[in-house]
């Protein structure tokens, strides 16, 4: 009844050029990347994929750490739903916090990051749930009176249609008025991989 | 000043957030 084809990860770097194709990565950047790809992938089982415990390994330095933020970053790389990500969702799913990447993609990215029950739009209930995560996290304390009252003061801004959600078009025009949410869906480093991982030169399949 | 700061300003401090870690030798 099922493909099963669809869910099976493919190992490797693939085909380079393909992803540069479709990517905003060069062949060179896409070879970086797998390096890095591999490094963190061969942290904990050497399989060629990386699992969730090796990108909060890698995310947090340690596997200890719980995060609603690292695992919500993992399912959405996961486009597979498999729990593991191969190299091509890894590389796709990167080329979005490129800082050339379109900033509709990081928009989307960003909605879809923070739609926590994928319903289309975000509602307060799970404003909540990431703000008093994200304090929990960071060790910070504040009363439930001020968190709410955060949350009042952005629904007031964002919700413009007073209906109690944040739809896409709303993030769109607050993420547009405040360009800052988006920061953390760009990643200056991305600009410099190749001289970051300049091992990918005794792999490349290109001649340059 | 936090009762002024947008939920997502303070949301997206996050650390789980922070993927620039993921380059960190």
């Amino acid at each position: 009844c099922c493909d099963f084809d669809l869910y099976k990860e493919s190992r490797g770097l693939g085909d380079p050029e393909i992803l540069a194709r479709e990517t905003v990565f060069s062949v060179s950047e896409v070879e970086a990347l797998y390096e890095l790809f591999k490094k963190i992938s061969s942290a904990v089982i050497d399989d060629g994929l990386i699992n969730k415990e090796e990108f909060q390994l890698a995310l947090f330095k340690t596997n200890k750490k719980e995060s609603l933020f690292a695992d919500r970053v993992f399912d959405l790389f996961d486009t597979k739903h498999n729990g593991i990500l191969g190299f091509e969702e890894f590389a796709r799913a990167l080329s979005v916090f490129h800082p050339n990447a379109p900033v509709d993609d990081k928009i989307e990215f960003s909605f879809q990051l923070y739609d926590l029950k994928h319903q289309g739009f975000i509602e307060r209930q799970e404003v909540k749930q990431m703000v008093v995560a994200t304090l929990a996290e960071s060790g910070m304390n504040l009363s439930d009176d001020v968190i709410e009252s955060i949350i009042d003061k952005t629904f007031e801004e964002a919700d413009t249609k007073h209906d109690g959600k944040i739809d896409k078009e709303k993030w769109r025009i607050l993420v547009l008025r405040h360009p800052s949410l988006l920061k953390n869906v760009t990643l200056q480093y991305l600009k410099d991989i190749t001289t970051t991982f300049p091992s990918f030169v005794f792999h490349s399949q290109v001649a340059d | 000043k936090p009762v002024t700061m947008n939920a997502f300003e303070l949301i997206s401090t996050s650390q789980g957030l922070n993927l620039s870690s993921l380059f960190e030798k």
